[in-house]
């Protein structure tokens, strides 16, 4: 288990695949001032912006139930890409947690 | 440019 981090409300957030791209960016990552990944754009037309859901300063706590604690940025970027390629599911669950001012 | 302190990698999908 890894350091505490006050999750007060976090939000599970299912992103259908209803678009060529998921249209997201995040930053952050483990071992950076951010360490769980932080979305940080939402490109219109994307899965992401159709799912009307997630929103720009959300942070990524989990996707498809797996924990993105400890990730560094790129791993954390392959479990989102590969999420999104696999034709397993044709939606993506994100756990998110909105930061506390 | 950006202040550095926001030169941090970023990925998009």
């Amino acid at each position: 288990t890894g350091s505490p981090v006050p999750v007060l409300s976090a939000t599970l957030v299912q992103v259908v695949k209803n678009a060529n791209t998921l249209g997201i960016a995040i930053e952050g990552g483990a071992n950076t001032r951010q360490p769980l990944p932080r979305i940080v754009t939402i490109q219109k037309g994307g899965s992401a912006h159709n799912c009307g859901q997630l929103k720009v300063g959300h942070i990524i706590l989990e996707v498809n139930g797996i924990s993105l604690r400890g990730r560094e940025h790129k791993d954390a970027a392959r479990i989102i890409a590969e999420a999104f390629k696999t034709k397993e599911k044709d939606h993506i669950d994100f756990l998110v947690v909105e930061p506390r001012l | 440019s950006p202040p550095k302190e926001y030169e941090d990698e970023v990925t998009f999908f």
